[in-house]
């Protein structure tokens, strides 16, 4: 996050309009791998005693003290042996996503040099409780843990929840412990913000899916860490780590992995494949490798180096010694010098960071829509960054795989770190408006988010399936102008749209609510969410409407009209023009979508629907899809 | 017989809490898993309870347990815990 917060426009310290003490009342649930307590980030210098409305505790475990920042603590992870019963923070995850939520601002701090700033968090000044439901010992996070963490978060009042957990593809309601969690959350004014999963840039990947969950995709931002190779006839070639190793620049011999094995086929001898290289063959090599997954296993049989092919090369990442990944082009030039030059060598660089141009542009890695439980609620929602986020990170866990280092800030890459990113915005923005509900925070965000494009990146065919409503700008995010507002009453009216009837929805809302008839014909797609989707029959001619409502959030009164951008989708807003005479008015519009049908490999068509008043801008992405 | 009783922890969840105030969540939860298993002692059954912000429990349950369970007027749903991951 030591650049992350000003790429986005939210600047250190007075430079960015805040306001403490609401910000100080403000509570964030960390549902991940616990916290490293000893972290500046989250020292409680200078916090008074928590928040009046605090109704958690301190349950850390053993040698585990909270403190006025880290004000509570709990662990739902079951008994293993090795490993203490503690909120600890054994995997760095939960350390580094609480920080960029809201960890405090520390100064200089880098990864061994690299990334060098002030770690912070979106609102430093808010408190953090911690609910522990990951481990190494279980290899993940237990989903009856997930709920338990949820149930105490709600009861001790905390404002917002993050959680950078989830699983590989959606699963109906009553059978996701994130959305049951989330919406009992909700029903509570509480807004849950969650990962949308690394499974991209493969459609239908994104896990979270629920319409009560802010789903948070990932991109990078304009700082890169990039790994120069220098090969012996002069040539330099770029490529992407965070390499801390400095070689002083000597060059070392080079090997293919194919050609260091005398027990494997090529194929798997070309991706260093465990038990493939040959200690003799690579001892004080850099070994190359067509895959950077298998770089200790080089590093194992004495390698001094090794360089990698991705074919997403657009993240850099720490390894337990000297790496650079390069693109295929790069490294064929790599390979095509090894097989012109009797004893080819090179020499792999320390790190350094660059301004990349490129951004925001969402991650390879970021899972994509459409969403496969509910086709018409666009999922992931926002962006954020996500890619080499330098944050606080736990002395108890490797900085990457097979590592002997021990840091405390570390480099970390996913929506995982997106998210976070979200909930720090989102804290911010309720700083300001501490009445307004999670769906209402939701659609601040989404409707002022910075517009992202689907030409810029070869992983951006997606387009808004990639990155929902594009990335988030928590500076507009605070004057809306218009909200789309989602009741928990609109959320039953949804469930029953979706079948959800008689004990399954009373149970769930837990009042006598049963569905009307009204409601159990309504479509999903008429939920008023602040984007707007429609899976149809493919190369079929189509014609549907959207139902949504704004209310005025923005000064007294206004005059929307309505504006329809992008392509070839044919857009009729009926009224165009929105007359909003007062506060916290409402006022109801149907947009019309038609066209001619969508060619089967015509994945889908976008517009988006801009309300203006000359001040505000409220933009809503339209998708129309076909599935075959 | 052995797959009959094999066990893995499912998640019972029951929606919203009652608003009764009378309501005690975890001694319904007993008193569920004591009908469905017929076992008095429920200590090795229960994993945890859901009970401050909503309703339902976890718990060592065979398959035929599991029917049963999601068949009940009172259970919204009965699904496996499972491992989720960090992202």
């Amino acid at each position: 996050t030591t650049t992350s917060w000003n790429f986005m426009g939210l600047k250190e310290g007075k430079r960015t309009k805040r306001n403490n003490l609401v910000e100080s009342d403000t509570i964030i649930g960390v549902i991940d791998s616990g916290i490293y307590p000893e972290s500046d980030s989250f020292s409680g210098k200078g916090f008074g005693p928590p928040p009046k409305k605090w109704r958690g505790v301190c349950k850390g475990g053993r040698n585990f003290t909270c403190n006025n920042k880290l004000i509570g603590a709990r662990y739902y992870t079951p008994k293993l042996e090795g490993f203490a019963e503690s909120a600890r923070d054994n995997m760095g995850h939960g350390s580094h996503t609480a920080s960029t939520a809201a960890g405090n601002a520390v100064k200089h701090v880098s990864f061994y040099g690299l990334g060098n700033g002030t770690v912070r968090g979106g609102v430093p000044a808010a408190r953090i409780a911690v609910y522990k439901v990951c481990d190494p010992g279980v290899n993940g996070c237990t989903t009856d843990g997930i709920l338990a963490a949820f149930d105490d978060a709600i009861a001790d009042k905390v404002d917002l929840i993050t959680i950078s957990i989830g699983g590989d593809n959606g699963s109906p309601f009553e059978a996701d412990p994130i959305a049951i969690g989330a919406f009992h959350a909700m029903a509570k004014g509480i807004l849950t913000i969650n990962s949308a999963g690394n499974s991209g840039p493969q459609s239908s990947t994104v896990a979270s899916i629920a319409p009560w969950i802010f789903t948070v995709a990932a991109s990078n931002t304009n700082r890169a860490f990039v790994t120069k190779v220098v090969l012996g006839n002069g040539k330099t070639v770029v490529g992407r780590s965070v390499n801390s190793f400095e070689l002083n620049g000597r060059k070392h011999p080079l090997v293919y992995g194919q050609s260091a094995s005398s027990s494997c086929g090529d194929a798997s001898a070309r991706f260093c494949s465990p038990g493939c290289l040959d200690s003799k063959l690579v001892k004080g090599k850099i070994v190359l490798c067509d895959s950077p997954q298998n770089a200790d296993v080089a590093q194992a049989m004495g390698a001094v180096a090794s360089i990698a092919k991705s074919r997403n090369g657009d993240v850099a990442s720490i390894f337990s010694f000297p790496v650079s990944v390069l693109s295929e082009d790069e490294y064929n030039t790599v390979l095509s010098y090894m097989n012109s030059t009797k004893n080819p060598k090179a020499a792999v660089l320390k790190s350094e960071t660059i301004f990349n141009q490129k951004a925001p542009v969402v991650a390879s890695y970021s899972s994509r829509g459409p969403n496969t439980i509910i086709p018409d609620i666009l999922k992931p929602d926002i962006t954020a960054p996500g890619s080499e986020i330098l944050a606080a990170y736990s002395p108890d866990a490797p900085p990457s795989k097979s590592d002997t280092r021990r840091v405390k800030y570390s480099v970390d890459t996913g929506t995982s770190m997106s998210c976070p990113h979200v909930a720090g915005v989102a804290a911010y923005l309720k700083t300001f408006h501490p009445s307004w509900s999670p769906s209402m925070i939701q659609s601040a965000i989404m409707t002022t988010a910075w517009p992202m494009s689907a030409s810029t990146s070869p992983f951006n065919e997606m387009a808004e399936f990639a990155y929902g409503a594009g990335h988030v700008d928590p500076i507009a995010a605070v004057h809306p102008g218009l909200v789309y507002e989602a009741t928990k009453s609109d959320h039953i009216a949804f469930l029953c749209g979706l079948n959800y009837t008689g004990k399954n929805l009373r149970l769930i809302s837990g009042d006598s609510s049963s569905c009307t008839k009204e409601q159990t014909k309504s479509l999903p797609r008429n939920l008023n969410y602040p984007s707007m989707t429609a899976q149809v029959s493919a190369a079929e001619p189509f014609k549907l409407t959207f139902h949504r409502t704004v209310t005025n959030v923005g000064m007294g009164n206004g005059t929307y009209k309505a504006k329809v951008v992008g392509s070839k989708l044919k857009v009729k807003v009926f009224p165009e023009v929105l007359f909003l005479k007062s506060l916290h008015m409402k006022k109801s519009f149907t947009v019309t979508v038609s066209g001619k049908g969508l060619e089967a490999d015509q994945k889908f068509v976008s517009a988006h629907l801009i309300w203006s008043d000359g001040v505000h801008s409220v933009r809503s992405p339209i998708v129309v899809y076909a599935t075959n | 017989a052995e797959n009959e009783q094999y066990k893995q922890v499912y998640i019972v969840y029951m929606g919203a809490l009652p608003a009764r105030v009378d309501y005690m969540p975890m001694s319904h939860h007993a008193s569920i898993l004591q009908d469905v298993t017929g076992e008095s002692s429920i200590e090795d059954r229960l994993v945890r309870n859901y009970k401050r912000s909503f309703n339902g429990f976890a718990a060592w349950l065979t398959e035929s347990e599991r029917e049963i369970l999601a068949s009940m007027d009172e259970v919204v749903s009965v699904f496996p815990s499972k491992i989720l991951k960090l992202q």
